[in-house]
């Protein structure tokens, strides 16, 4: 389980790849 | 409980391609009675890459990788391949030939390269001492934020330092400098072309992927071995 900074910062790294092509997945 | 994190900057993928990096897809040409059958295939690394060029070669070749050498299976521009694959550097007209493009979820993937790539029980030590230094300059952070594995040489990253030397390289909008394992997934197969315009876009999971690569590449799926496991 990651920490809730760790989340965060996954969740800022990859927004955009999910902007991208999150509806593919 | 929840983290605010400034925002990232919006990372300018026009400048990144004036660079001139040159995306990791493939045309693979096919004899197709006097002419050749043209396709691209794409994925990225940690995306399953290895099975898939696998069965990519099963699928070409009617029989599975039969070496235990170096070239491996992933290197589709050695003679191994018989000069079907070659790396695809022209975009224009792409969307004449079928097209294959693997995706993985972005978190799932990140967290997989960590595992396999930099954690410190790494299962891959020659990447491992390779890319924890990379990851650390890029970020601009001192070795001494690493840690030291006990089981081989050179330096190892626990999950938060990892993530953090991800967001600082996203914060220098360097992203664009990372390995193939971090790369973000946009800035490779969709480079030049947006995920609408390729024929397939799917994930190592899905049940029929094998079956979309043999019917891209061959023009037909046998419906033999639909399922990819």
């Amino acid at each position: 389980t990651l920490s809730t900074i760790d989340e965060a910062r996954l969740d800022a790294i990859t927004r955009e790849e999910y902007s991208i092509f999150g509806s593919y997945l | 409980d929840k983290v605010i994190l400034p925002p990232l900057p919006h990372f300018k993928v026009s400048v990144f391609k004036s660079t001139g990096f040159k995306p990791k897809a493939w045309t693979v040409k096919v004899p197709n009675g006097n002419q050749k059958r043209e396709s691209v295939v794409c994925y990225c690394a940690k995306c399953g890459s290895t099975s898939l060029d696998s069965e990519l070669y099963r699928i070409l070749f009617g029989k599975p990788w039969p070496y235990s050498d170096w070239p491996w299976v992933q290197n589709l521009d050695s003679k191994r391949w018989k000069g079907l694959i070659t790396q695809t550097t022209k975009w224009k007209n792409f969307e004449q030939s079928p097209s294959f493009a693997v995706v993985r979820d972005p978190k799932e993937r990140l967290l997989s390269a960590f595992r396999s790539k930099v954690r410190c029980q790494s299962n891959n030590l020659a990447d491992r001492k390779r890319l924890v230094p990379q990851l650390l300059k890029l970020a601009g952070l001192s070795k001494e934020s690493a840690s030291k594995p006990l089981d081989g040489p050179g330096l190892c990253l626990n999950e938060t330092i990892y993530l953090q030397a991800l967001f600082m390289i996203h914060e220098k909008e360097l992203q664009g400098r990372l390995d193939a394992h971090f790369l973000p997934q946009h800035l490779n197969c969709f480079l030049n072309v947006p995920p609408s315009k390729w024929s397939i876009v799917t994930t190592i999971g899905s049940a029929k992927a094998i079956c979309d690569l043999e019917l891209v590449v061959l023009g037909k799926s046998k419906g033999e071995s639909c399922s990819f496991a």
